[in-house]
């Protein structure tokens, strides 16, 4: 059951999906298991949905991993969802978040680079689609969203790390998200998931100017990265993706904020300024736990100011 | 399966605008397979490099002759990685 499983250990992914189909069963009235599409290698796009009924929702999207060395961030992922299926019914904000709002939880956002992380190169960040005029493979999947795209801040070199691809929306992982957000047509906030640099960020990362609700969002950070260091001291800096690190193009938060969902955020978790990447999962639950208030922040927060 | 053998992360910090546009032509030297964990963003704010073995000797002698500040953040990345692998491993053993 969920409850042998090692929350404080990484896991490949197929350990990680027979891992969503325990917490599904072991949750039936409150989680279920879609798949949004498939990967460029054909691996499903599954994502968790958290409702307690009704039909189209407002809803909260979360999703880890869509780089996939960043491992911390879908171990953080597996931790955060049993965390809300358990506290369901215990902890009074969570209830009242499920009892009027959907989650939808994409943990492994990017499965073509993550098994590639497990099986050949444990540094690969992008996709691995086929780049026609290049021997590089893979586009970053967080430059490729129709926000921006194309600008300096990303680069048209498929070798590169930050290669934005071909065209907006040209990866299969990044389509399946934005043609489900879209349908779905309900959404009141995203939140990516990365590691690291201890960071909240919030838009625009495409352009200077600042987004009309600039002061709500940082407001809201800086109430999160509060709640956030209260834990274990971790400190985060935040403000807008251009503000806080530099010129970004085509980024999920950017790409969701440009349609309409106000309260988009993203994570750079913990690396305590020794391991980067390679985070050693004996602080998987320290950076699970400290995140959790966070993100209950911002949930409780769009519960509380629909529009 | 790629090794990174000797492989170190370097944590750098620019202390000017010009260190920092040094530190991008840097990254973009693709014979040197260098890999920016952390961008280079403005001066102060650490960048983290990792720079695979054979071209190690190549990037300090250029950030020493640049006066770019830095240290060595994971002196063998292969290290942490066996590391990883192997706590992996120890948690599957335990979880059967």
């Amino acid at each position: 059951s969920t409850k042998t499983f090692d929350f404080a250990s990484y896991h490949t992914i197929d350990e990680i999906y027979d891992w969503i189909d325990m917490l599904v069963d072991g949750h039936p009235s409150l989680v279920s298991k879609i798949q949004i599409g498939q990967s460029y290698e054909n691996r499903p796009l599954y994502v968790l949905k958290f409702s307690t009924g009704g039909s189209n929702r407002p809803a909260i999207w979360l999703d880890t991993g869509i780089h996939s060395r960043e491992w911390v961030t879908q171990a953080t992922g597996i931790w955060t969802a049993n965390k809300i299926a358990e506290e369901y019914g215990q902890d009074p904000s969570v209830t009242a978040i499920l009892d009027s709002m959907d989650i939808f939880f994409e943990i492994i956002t990017n499965p073509d680079g993550f098994a590639f992380t497990h099986s050949s190169n444990r540094m690969w960040r992008k996709t691995r689609s086929i780049n026609a005029s290049s021997h590089c493979v893979g586009v970053d999947p967080n430059r490729n969203w129709d926000a921006g795209f194309g600008g300096s801040g990303s680069s048209s070199n498929p070798c590169s790390d930050i290669y934005r691809g071909p065209y907006a929306h040209s990866e299969r992982e990044v389509k399946a998200i934005v043609d489900f957000i879209h349908s779905h047509g309900n959404m009141k906030s995203v939140i990516s998931i990365h590691s690291y640099s201890q960071m909240l960020l919030f838009p625009y990362g495409y352009k200077t100017e600042p987004v009309p609700n600039h002061q709500e969002l940082n407001e809201l950070a800086k109430k999160a990265v509060n709640d956030l260091a209260v834990l274990y001291g971790t400190k985060y800096t935040y403000g807008s993706i251009v503000d806080t690190i530099y010129l970004a193009d085509g980024t999920t938060v950017d790409w969701a904020y440009d349609n309409g969902v106000k309260y988009s955020f993203s994570f750079e978790l913990r690396d305590t300024g020794r391991y980067g990447f390679l985070l050693p999962s004996s602080q998987i639950i320290p950076t699970a736990t400290e995140t959790w208030p966070a993100l209950l922040d911002i949930m409780v927060y769009v519960l509380e100011h629909p529009y | 399966e790629q090794l990174f053998v000797g492989d170190q992360v370097l944590r750098i910090t620019a202390s000017n605008e010009e260190q920092i546009t040094l530190l991008r032509v840097l990254g973009e030297q693709a014979e040197l397979q260098v890999d920016f964990w952390r961008h280079p963003t403005s001066p102060g704010r650490p960048a983290d490099l990792r720079v695979p073995f054979p071209s190690l000797q190549a990037v300090k002698i250029f950030l020493e002759s640049n006066s770019i500040s830095y240290s060595i953040m994971i002196k063998d990345v292969q290290e942490l990685l066996d590391e990883e692998k192997k706590t992996m491993m120890k948690s599957r053993r335990i979880g059967r």
